[in-house]
């Protein structure tokens, strides 16, 4: 089963008994799943179930060396789409993708790799 | 002899009344004695902006462009002090190849915090120094601590 | 000597930085 990792991630963060929902506070950082893809097509959803004002996410795909204490798309390992202003992020560069998302959006990440 | 916790208390409020900033003739500023201290007495706190070890480089960065002196202090693998901006006399301590005090990272009540301790006995006037222990690189920062065993370079 | 550099704050005791949003960000869309 796919879960939140509990050593793939930066230590502060919170994550529920079942591992299907995590919690952070202060400064951006990242957790990854258990389970990583490297060929094919995979795609993943993820609920936002609070998003107190103040807060904000960046979600996406991450490779193994990403930064874990930085949010995802500060380095050139990871590919992020940000709650606020729906602004995607790779390597510290923010550009326009959507409308922003919040509490109770579901969102999905679809991956589309080389076969071989 | 009190512990740590207990000696740490007092430190703020001995700090002001027991070291100043003042000319050196190492480099710049420099911290001194306004009064004699004894071995092994807690000095100073090297006090600053508690930031995440993955901020110090873009601040480094910043500070240089702005051709301002970067003053910080790791603390572990997660967390440094940056006293360039905001921070206490600490900030002025230069570093020495033979120094009279050493730094500590001390645990107090689950926080922790930079202390200066002092090596030996620092009679009055005396300028504090700690070996700042800088990795070694390749770009040299040349040393001015004027020891008679300097090792000519902080890194 | 805090007086010399105006943008300095003189500090009793650490202070925890609290980060911005966009921290980490060299450009915003």
């Amino acid at each position: 089963q796919v879960l939140l990792a509990l050593h793939d991630r930066a230590p502060q963060l919170k994550v529920s008994e079942d591992r299907l929902s995590v919690t952070g506070e202060k400064g951006y950082c990242m957790i990854r799943a258990t389970h990583c893809v490297s060929k094919g097509q995979w795609y993943y959803e993820v609920t936002i179930d609070e998003m107190p004002e103040g807060s904000a996410t960046r979600l996406g795909w991450a490779q193994e060396y990403g930064n874990l204490q930085a949010p995802l798309g500060y380095d050139k390992f990871g590919y992020s789409w940000r709650s606020r202003k729906g602004t995607k992020f790779h390597e510290c560069h923010g550009k326009h993708f959507s409308t922003g998302y919040g509490e109770g959006d579901v969102l999905g990440f679809l991956i589309i790799l080389p076969e071989v | 002899s009190l512990p740590m916790a207990m000696r740490f208390r007092h430190l703020r409020e001995t700090s002001k009344t027991s070291v100043g900033v003042f000319r050196s003739d190492i480099h710049g500023r420099g911290l001194f004695c306004l009064r004699d201290i004894e071995a092994g007495e807690m000095v100073i706190e090297y006090a600053g902006e508690v930031i995440r070890n993955t901020l110090t480089d873009n601040r480094e960065k910043y500070y240089q462009s702005k051709g301002i002196g970067c003053y910080m202090f790791k603390v572990d693998d997660n967390f440094t002090v940056d006293a360039t901006l905001k921070g206490n006399a600490a900030r002025f301590i230069n570093h020495s190849c033979e120094p009279n005090c050493y730094s500590r990272i001390v645990d107090i009540l689950g926080k922790k915090h930079i202390i200066i301790f002092a090596f030996r006995r620092i009679p009055q006037g005396e300028e504090l120094t700690y070996d700042y222990k800088f990795p070694i690189e390749d770009e040299k920062i040349h040393c001015h601590c004027l020891a008679r065993r300097c090792r000519k370079y902080l890194n | 000597w805090s007086a010399f550099a105006p943008d300095f704050k003189e500090l009793d005791e650490n202070v925890e930085y609290e980060e911005r949003e966009s921290e980490f960000d060299l450009s915003d869309e």
